[in-house]
């Protein structure tokens, strides 16, 4: 039996073909996130250069998050022609469940965030890319060396409530139809557990 | 956050996707992972230094190039 050859890098179908549309929706919190509009701004100039069509809502209620994704999936499910990739960046306080606060205080999850743009039909087998910039709890990396051995030690006696990478593992095992996300990107600007700088 | 400029997150990803636009989108993440871990925080309500390490997950099945 010959054996199966692994796809090479030179192959046209190992990377993603992005001659089509490109769709980018910036969700961003700036009251009370100093220095947010700077982000925005630089983000904004990045995804017009890459060639993306950019939506971009300033602080959003965590109702209007749901509500600017439903409408970001249903337009590009409308979009005549070929969508070939998207980019979701939002931008706001978190927490450690991965909680993002909207501008009124209230929580939505980022997690369903994704799974609301895994749903979009016109990006099957398209890259879905997502910058998530937010805290992810309260901790406060001191790096590696003898100052941070302290911090490594309440870490590992770290009350309920903090997810364990195994807690994590376990989660994504579980829940329902988690085997079908495939070509999803998901940049986060801290660890697990971790305050976003 | 720095007040003035951003956060050294969304500052260093702009700055390694301009610089190289068109290579793969993971290894420029890499790259700004490695970057952005290799500077020191310091807050304003800390004297302590403090890291900021970034995550990517991913499931692509093919190579991103954005350009």
């Amino acid at each position: 039996v010959e054996p199966r050859r692994p796809e090479s890098d030179s192959r046209p179908s190992a990377q993603y073909d992005l001659s089509g549309t490109r769709a980018a929706l910036l969700l961003a919190v700036i009251q009370d996130r100093l220095g947010a509009e700077h982000d925005v701004a630089a983000l904004v100039d990045l995804c017009q250069a890459l060639g993306f069509k950019v939506i971009l809502r300033t602080d959003p209620t965590a109702q209007a998050f749901r509500e600017e994704l439903v409408q970001f999936r249903e337009k590009l499910d409308a979009h005549k022609g070929p969508v070939s990739c998207a980019l979701l960046a939002l931008m706001a306080h978190g927490g450690p469940q991965g909680q993002l606060l909207g501008v009124d205080g209230q929580e939505v999850q980022s997690e369903m965030l994704v799974q609301e743009l895994n749903c979009c039909q016109a990006l099957r087998g398209r890259p879905k890319v997502f910058l998530l910039q937010a805290c992810r709890g309260g901790n406060r990396d001191p790096g590696v060396g003898p100052r941070a051995l302290p911090w490594y030690r309440r870490w590992l006696r770290a009350p309920p409530g903090i997810p364990t990478q195994a807690d994590v593992l376990q989660v994504h095992v579980d829940a329902p139809g988690s085997t079908g996300q495939a070509d999803i990107l998901i940049f986060y600007s801290a660890a697990e557990g971790c305050v976003a700088y | 956050r720095d007040e003035e400029k951003g956060s050294d997150f969304v500052q260093t990803l702009v700055e390694v996707m301009r610089a190289n636009p068109g290579g793969d989108f993971i290894e420029l993440l890499t790259e700004v992972n490695r970057r952005v871990c290799e500077l020191d925080v310091l807050g304003p309500d800390s004297v302590e230094r403090r890291k900021a390490c970034l995550e990517i997950r991913s499931s692509l099945r093919r190579r991103l190039c954005l350009q």
